[in-house]
C-alpha cells in the first residue's frame, strides 16, 4: 500500500 | 485597529463552515491587503490557505498587522447568530483581547453584536514555493464533489492520472473499482460547466479521498475549482472567490508501494 506523505517535507518554516 | 465590512455575512460562514473540521484554531492575520489564514490539520497532511482581500470588504481599514487567534468552533457558535444576508464586520483593537462581530440586517434596523475571546497561538508560517505545474484542472466545484463522494464509497484513496486522454480519477477497494474520466469541454451557454485541462507533462499521484471530500465543503463558494498537479508535490485545491480572494487547500500525496 501506499504511505502517506507529510506537507512538512514540502512546506519550508518561514 | 481593524475594521472589515462585508456586504454578505454569508461568505464569511460559508469559509469558516469549509475549514472547521480541517482545522481548529488559527490565527487571523490581518493587515493592509486583507485577513489572511493558513493553518495546516492536526496531521500535517493537509493545509488550508485563506486570502480575503482588502477589495472584498467596504470599507475596509487595518492599520496595523494583527493576528486574532480565534477557535473556528467558537466562531461557528457566534455566525450561526447571523443570517445569512446580514452585514458583518469585523472590528478588533490594536492588541486586541477580542474580536467583535457585528450583524446588520439589511431590511430591519437590528443589529447584533456579539465578540469572541481571543487566544494566543504560536503557528508555524509555512513558505510555500512557488510551483509550475504539470497540469491544471478548471472543472465544476459541485462535480468534483460528487467524484470525491462516489468514490470513497469504494475506497479511502483517489489515483488522478491526467494524460491528453483527459483527467481520470480512479479508485480499488474491497468490493470492486471505480474511475471517473473528464475530458475538455467547453459549454458555451454554461461556462460554469466548463472542463479545462493544461497539461505539460503528464501526472499520476495518489491521494486520500477523506481530506478531498473535506475540501469539498468549500463547493458552495465557488461554481468552478482549479486542480493543480505536479508528480510528488502536494495536490493544489483552489476555490476563487469575487475581488482576487481566495480559498485553497494543499493535500500531501500518498507514494511508494
Amino acid at each position: 500500500p501506499k504511505h502517506q506523505q507529510s506537507l512538512d517535507s514540502y512546506f519550508c518554516t518561514r | 485597529m481593524l475594521e472589515a465590512r462585508l456586504e454578505q455575512a454569508n461568505l464569511f460562514k460559508k469559509v469558516v463552515d469549509a475549514i472547521k473540521d480541517l482545522v481548529q484554531d488559527c490565527n487571523f492575520d490581518c493587515n493592509d491587503s486583507g485577513i489572511a489564514l493558513q493553518a495546516m490539520d492536526n496531521s500535517h497532511v493537509a493545509l488550508v490557505s485563506m486570502m480575503l482581500r482588502s477589495e472584498s470588504f467596504a470599507p475596509f481599514r487595518c492599520d496595523r498587522n494583527i493576528a486574532l487567534g480565534i477557535n473556528l468552533t467558537s466562531l461557528t457558535k457566534v455566525l450561526k447568530c447571523a443570517q445569512s444576508d446580514d452585514i458583518l464586520t469585523l472590528k478588533a483593537e490594536d492588541a486586541p483581547d477580542v474580536v467583535e462581530l457585528v450583524f446588520e440586517s439589511a431590511e430591519s434596523d437590528r443589529i447584533s453584536e456579539y465578540s469572541i475571546k481571543l487566544m494566543d497561538i504560536d503557528q508555524e508560517h509555512l513558505g510555500i514555493p512557488e510551483t509550475d505545474y504539470g497540469a491544471t484542472i478548471s472543472m465544476p466545484a459541485a462535480e468534483f464533489q460528487r467524484i470525491c463522494r462516489d468514490l470513497i464509497a469504494l475506497s479511502e484513496s483517489v489515483s488522478i492520472e491526467c494524460s491528453k486522454e483527459g483527467v481520470k480519477f480512479a479508485c480499488q477497494g474491497d468490493i470492486g473499482s471505480g474511475a471517473v474520466t473528464l475530458r475538455q469541454h467547453t459549454n458555451v451557454d454554461k461556462p460554469e460547466m466548463n472542463v479545462e485541462i493544461n497539461m505539460s507533462e503528464p501526472v499520476s499521484l495518489t491521494f486520500s479521498l477523506k481530506y478531498l471530500v473535506n475540501f469539498c465543503k468549500a463547493s458552495g463558494l465557488s461554481n468552478q475549482v482549479r486542480l493543480c498537479l505536479s508528480n510528488e508535490v502536494p495536490l493544489l485545491v483552489e476555490y476563487s472567490l469575487a475581488n482576487n480572494s481566495h480559498l485553497r487547500f494543499y493535500l500531501a500525496p500518498k507514494i511508494g508501494d
